[in-house]
């Protein structure tokens, strides 16, 4: 999957791939002191070709709210609400809301599923649809931050270590190895990195073909722009 | 088998030997086609009569309570003779001047458990034919999880020409079907055909004259009991389906995948001496099972009564293991003796729910019931049930629902029926029998899992008009709930429901989006059944609902309810509790005058209004004759029928 990452000021983008195996399971977000967490399994496509890189996407991902006993397991097929004992299933052909005490989640019928945490939090988990014959590909899904500011300044995560402001710093911009592109110097969390100007989606608008978002783009599954390794944020299990 | 082959040889070869049947039924054919839950039934019996004289034939079957008769036909000598619905006060009135002639006919009202009688007869000239064609149309009910379609099958003769033809449509697909029949043996088994392709499916039976008979080399049919279909459609937790047809819509809204709510649960308990024995052990049985059955999380009490009232504890407790031991204990201790006082213990019922309330006993989203079984009217205490309703409905004060159980027929069943429905409940009759435990047992699985709570569905306002209830305290596992309405806008271009509701842990709200031109694919589908199906559905539940309405309000209401369920039950040729079907005969048989077929109204006693005037010929019980007339017979010709 890829990652991308807003940068402001100037609103410009980072951005990065994580190349793991089908399976995998990613923490994007943990706030130990709201007790939130969000984390992530990959899936690969149906197949693949001997010696070719293999394709990941998100295919589960699992929401924990420890502060209400809330649990969220979202897959392609369908989202579970689990409330201490009690589960709640959600189809993705529903349009539905589901409203706990400051705290919500509103699912628009095959599209999307927005997770709302009292007016400060909001995430929007996408749901990618494809040909269900397709002999290679099959749905996914991706994820959003559309607001992030009840979260404490100790959130980590591959996306949560972002929800804070980060300095970086672009420059020495140059042609790069591929036609075309440019690469450039970019300065942060004290590493002298190379980046690649390229481009990245943004699906929310156009689930189909997507935005696309200009972006400086972090070689080697963001090593460098992200806090250690990618593997630190493997882990177990989905909760 | 054998020896109607031989008839018909014998017939061919112009030499008969033995007499053989003179009225027969040689084709008996029940056609019925479900969509969206509403099944029509068309059952076609024709008969010729072989005998040199004429004969009558009496066309006798059985159709679910809570089905409407829509259309009667009798076709003779090529006349169709089609009953018309009249208002009942019209109808009675021409079937009285017809008695008055000395016409007498039959009428006939008579209800069992789950099914009504209808009854038709009619004289047949010698070597002619009659078809009788009975339809009626029903809303399937979801009860714990499933609906079911009872086709009840008695011929007692064999039929060269029998079938049972059952074609379902339901757009939300089959998620299972089931068929079975109580008189289905091992060797009758494959004769069943079942095809089930997601959405469709077909079901078939047709034995041949062998396969009917009990016995071998016997004429005496094997075909006699119920032939039971069962299925679901596949749901999840969604705003359910809608079909929408010339103008009108029904919505089945019937999620799963909910957890439960904690219900609270008062069991008001009838120890009068009219229970004792039987009642009070069957009544024990079955408490024994729901408590059993109760989840960790519900709240329950006992309260016992005859003339006076005993309550097991002062508060509602959980529903733990030990107080569920204990709770069996004090069931089994039950002992019957005393009169009749339910006012007194239904106060107390209420005033336990309050306190558990007000003391925060019982969670905050949960429901709260009152069961009150009794098999008699009031006779300690307050006695006027008006009063008691009153006391009744005033202590409960719509925050409780109470369910009224019935057992046997010594109840005044209209008083536990009203009192039900004023407190948001229903009735149910519970019948002396052996099944009674677990008549008892079932009802209370039918409210023992809430799913949700004050369930609201909202159609795109000003758009919609004629939408039957649509607001409902509770949602149970199991069951399903259908609104119904018409669209009054003709340009709406996108159709919106909306549902809100509460489940055990949040407030939900669903939507339901269809766009009008979507709207022509789906009737296209669904026109495979029959186009009008909607309208009718629509038709048959305001009506429904109307009938219920009548019985809680005051008088003036009641008339504009009544005024309104009767014009559409005439509109729709609906046979209900207001209207009567009016069949009149060929003019040559102005001996038997006109046939009235009323619906029984749940509360009459079985038989008790049974009035049957049958001349002493022959009779044909779908698909039976007895002939009592001997006459010579001769046969002349050969019918391939």
């Amino acid at each position: 999957p890829h990652f991308l990452i807003a940068m402001r000021p100037p609103n410009d983008a980072v951005c990065f791939n994580i190349d793991e195996k089908p399976g995998v399971i990613l923490n994007l977000v943990t706030d130990p002191v709201t007790g939130f967490v969000v984390n992530g399994e990959l899936i690969g496509d149906k197949k693949t070709e001997n010696n070719k890189k293999v394709n990941t996407y998100f295919g589960k991902f699992g929401l924990v709210y420890n502060k209400m006993e809330l649990r969220m397991e979202i897959t392609t097929q369908e989202i579970k609400l689990f409330h201490g004992a009690d589960i709640t299933r959600f189809p993705w052909s529903a349009t539905a809301t589901s409203t706990h005490a400051g705290f919500a989640i509103t699912i628009n019928k095959e599209r999307n599923l927005i997770v709302t945490m009292g007016v400060d939090v909001t995430f929007v988990i996408l749901l990618h649809r494809v040909w269900k014959n397709h002999p290679l590909h099959q749905d996914f899904l991706g994820f959003y931050t559309l607001d992030n500011h009840r979260f404490s300044s100790q959130t980590l995560g591959l996306l949560g270590q972002f929800y804070h402001p980060i300095d970086a710093e672009v420059f020495n911009i140059r042609p790069g190895f591929d036609q075309g592109k440019v690469d450039a110097t970019m300065f942060v969390k004290g590493h002298k990195l190379t980046v690649t100007r390229g481009n990245q989606k943004d699906y929310r608008l156009d689930p189909k073909h997507g935005t696309d978002v200009p972006c400086w783009f972090v070689h080697n599954s963001g090593k460098g722009f992200i806090d250690g390794n990618h593997t630190d944020y493997i882990v177990s299990t989905l909760f | 088998i054998a020896d109607l082959k031989h008839q018909k040889k014998r017939s061919v070869d112009g030499h008969p030997t033995k007499q053989v049947k003179e009225l027969e039924i040689y084709s008996f054919k029940v056609d019925c086609k479900i969509t969206s839950r509403f099944a029509r039934n068309v059952v076609t019996s024709r008969v010729v009569n072989r005998a040199n004289e004429s004969k009558e034939a009496l066309f006798d079957v059985q159709l679910p309570k809570t089905a409407f008769i829509a259309n009667f036909s009798m076709i003779i000598d090529g006349v169709v003779y089609v009953g018309v619905v009249k208002e009942k006060e019209v109808a009675k009135q021409q079937y009285q001047q017809a008695v008055a002639r000395g016409q007498t006919a039959g009428l006939v009202k008579v209800t069992g458990r789950k099914m009504e009688k209808f009854k038709v007869s009619v004289n047949i000239a010698a070597a002619k034919k009659v078809t009788f064609e009975l339809v009626y149309e029903e809303l399937l009910k979801r009860k714990l999880g499933k609906y079911e379609m009872v086709i009840r099958v008695k011929p007692e003769q064999l039929v060269q020409h029998f079938q049972i033809d059952v074609h379902l449509f339901e757009p939300q697909g089959i998620a299972f079907l089931d068929v079975n029949a109580t008189f289905l043996t091992n060797d009758l088994m494959p004769i069943v055909k079942k095809t089930l392709t997601g959405k469709k499916a077909h079901i078939s039976f047709t034995p041949t004259l062998d396969q009917q008979s009990a016995c071998t080399s016997c004429q005496n049919t094997g075909l006699d009991g119920d032939f039971i279909m069962t299925y679901d459609v596949d749901r999840d937790l969604s705003a359910g389906n809608i079909a929408i047809v010339n103008g009108y819509f029904v919505h089945h809204f019937g999620p799963a995948n909910l957890p439960r709510v904690p219900k609270n649960v008062v069991f008001v308990i009838d120890q009068s001496g009219s229970m004792m024995f039987t009642k009070m052990f069957q009544t024990k049985e079955a408490l024994h099972k729901i408590l059993d059955d109760l989840n960790t999380e519900d709240n329950f009490a006992f309260i016992s009564f005859s003339s006076s009232f005993r309550k097991w504890k002062n508060s509602l407790i959980r529903a733990t293991t030990a107080n569920v031991v204990e709770a069996h204990k004090y069931v089994s201790e039950l002992h019957a003796g005393g009169g009749t006082n339910i006012n007194d213990p239904l106060l107390e019922a209420a005033k336990l729910l309050d306190d558990a309330h007000n003391l925060g006993q019982v969670p905050e989203r949960s429901v709260s019931m009152i069961i009150l079984l009794t098999d008699g009217d009031p006779n300690s205490g307050e006695s006027n049930p008006t009063k008691i309703q009153s006391n009744v409905k005033y202590a409960i004060n719509n925050k409780y629902n109470l369910y009224c159980l019935g057992f046997g027929y010594d109840v005044k069943y209209s008083f536990l029926e009203k009192m039900s429905i004023e407190n948001s409940g229903i009735a149910r009759r519970i019948y002396e029998d052996s099944d009674a435990a677990l008549q008892l047992q079932g009802f209370y699985n039918e409210v023992a899992n809430p799913l949700l709570l004050n369930v609201e569905l909202q159609y795109s306002q000003n758009a919609v008009s004629d939408v039957t209830r649509s607001t409902f305290k509770q949602y149970y596992d199991g069951s399903e709930i259908v609104v119904a309405g018409r669209i009054a806008d003709n340009d709406l271009d996108m159709f919106v429901a909306d549902i809100r509701a509460q489940d055990a842990n949040s407030n939900i709200t669903m939507t339901y989006e269809v766009s009008m031109s979507e709207v022509d694919n789906i009737t296209q589908q669904q026109q495979y059944i029959f186009g009008d199906f909607t309208e009718r559905m629509w038709a048959y539940l305001t009506i429904q609902q109307l009938l219920q309405q009548r019985i809680s309000v005051g008088s003036e209401e009641k008339k504009l309810l009544t005024d309104r369920a009767r014009e559409l039950a005439l509109k729709y040729n609906f046979v209900t509790p207001l209207t009567s079907m009016i069949v009149t005969k060929p003019e040559e048989q102005m001996d038997q005058g006109e046939f009235l077929a009323e619906k029984p109204v749940e509360g009459d006693r079985p038989h008790q209004a049974q009035k049957y005037h049958s001349p002493s010929h022959s009779r044909i019980s779908a698909g039976s004759y007895h002939s009592t007339s001997a006459g010579s017979y001769h046969s002349t010709s050969v019918d391939s029928d």
